[in-house]
């Protein structure tokens, strides 16, 4: 039996210019 | 930093309403599978390439490019229990603001599962270059 695995990512939408 | 590479089928993509949650990729691959299983097509094999800049898929055959996904269009990665060789991951068009959601095939849960969690790390380490660089 396994579990989901799953990450948010947290730069999603983010840009180096910001 | 310089990339780990995997060898995976492209099972296809649906679009989705939300760029990340358990539920929406866990129904999204679902309807991946179905659409893929019902296609008499083979599935395309490619290449992942993932590091912190993103993810580069190309043919595995003919090594052409098939899709450069910037870190920053990735909303979300996932290794779902109940299709436990499927990779997926959200993102938002490079066309449009629309989020669409992409599985591949895995010749194992364990590869699959490494996928997802090499993705994990390039967005911890895409966050760590974004801060740096603030």
């Amino acid at each position: 039996n396994t579990n989901t695995i799953h990450f948010d990512n947290p730069v999603y939408q983010k840009t180096t210019e910001d | 930093l310089e990339g780990m590479v995997f060898n995976v089928k492209y099972l296809g993509m649906t679009l989705v309403g939300q760029p990340k949650g358990e539920d929406m990729a866990s129904a999204a691959i679902r309807r991946i599978v179905a659409m893929a299983r019902a296609s008499a097509k083979k599935f395309r094999k490619v290449t992942l390439t993932v590091s912190p800049k993103g993810i580069i898929i190309t043919d595995t055959e003919t090594t052409d490019l098939i899709e450069n996904v910037s870190i920053y269009r990735i909303s979300y990665c996932t290794a779902d229990k109940t299709q436990d060789k499927v990779f997926a991951y959200v993102s938002q068009s490079q066309f449009n603001e629309t989020l669409e959601c992409h599985a591949f095939l895995c010749q194992k849960k364990k590869i699959a599962q490494a996928v997802t969690l090499t993705v994990a790390q390039a967005f911890k380490v895409a966050l760590d270059l974004w801060e740096i660089a603030q």
